[in-house]
């Protein structure tokens, strides 16, 4: 694994917002995709995420396409799926994804918006590229069952060099 | 395999490392020693994926290259 020079949240309680949704999925299937890919996160930290609907918050979420107004612009269908960036103030831990993609939620068609979710909060908790082919924090997309999914233990050390573990585990 | 990159391959290089490894257009004279700094990225790139270290746009480097991804650059960068 890797970091962004050990840059990290000072508290443990973040909040999210999910600005808007990819015409791909219902609402609930983003919700859920969503609440999930941070909860692989919290379940082997001491990081705990609550959910806001205005104002905002540290991890910000929205589907964008194109230029978008953080002068990393996506570039249509392929290639760039999604960016984040790390933690910090206004745009840090931010969460973009390319909307030019097809995302799902559960079919193996296009790309599973939870697998690529949970990967970009790693970005957002301050984890960089890993160059195990197997962690999560891999920067190449590939499909695993999310129905069996469980962070793999590059990922796992990662964020508890930065975090520490659960401590309610 | 050696291969003859296409012009769209080399495009499509060129775009990769600017944007994941921070490969800038190379001004003035050309040295005339040591690789050139598009290599050195390639083997940056290869030795990352853990590829073969080749700095040239084989068929391997190229296929990991066209594999969707996050946009993110795998090497940190200063601000």
């Amino acid at each position: 694994f890797s970091t962004f020079n050990n840059r990290k949240w000072k508290t443990n309680q973040l909040t999210y917002r999910i600005e808007n949704y990819t015409p791909d999925m219902s609402v609930a299937e983003v919700d859920q995709s969503i609440t999930r890919a941070l909860q692989v996160w919290a379940k082997v930290s001491p990081l705990r995420f609550t959910r806001i609907y205005r104002g905002t918050a540290d991890i910000m979420i929205s589907f964008t396409r194109g230029d978008h107004g953080d002068f990393n612009p996506f570039d249509g269908p392929g290639s760039t799926l999604a960016h984040a960036f790390a933690p910090g103030p206004y745009i840090g831990g931010d969460a973009h994804f390319d909307d030019d993609e097809n995302f799902s939620f559960s079919s193996t068609r296009g790309y599973n918006l939870f697998l690529v979710a949970a990967h970009e909060f790693g970005h957002s908790l301050g984890l960089s590229h890993s160059n195990d082919p197997g962690a999560l924090m891999f920067p190449t997309y590939s499909y695993r069952d999310p129905r069996t999914f469980s962070l793999p233990r590059d990922d796992v050390n990662g964020i508890q060099y930065i975090y520490g573990p659960n401590p309610d585990v | 395999l050696p291969i003859t990159p296409s012009k769209e391959d080399e495009v499509l290089a060129e775009t990769y490392l600017k944007r994941f490894y921070n490969l800038t257009e190379e001004t003035g004279p050309t040295s005339r020693q040591g690789p050139s700094q598009r290599s050195r990225k390639v083997q940056e790139m290869q030795k990352f994926f853990g590829l073969k270290l080749t700095g040239t746009l084989d068929s391997e480097t190229l296929a990991m290259m066209k594999k969707p991804r996050c946009g993110v650059p795998d090497v940190q960068i200063g601000h």
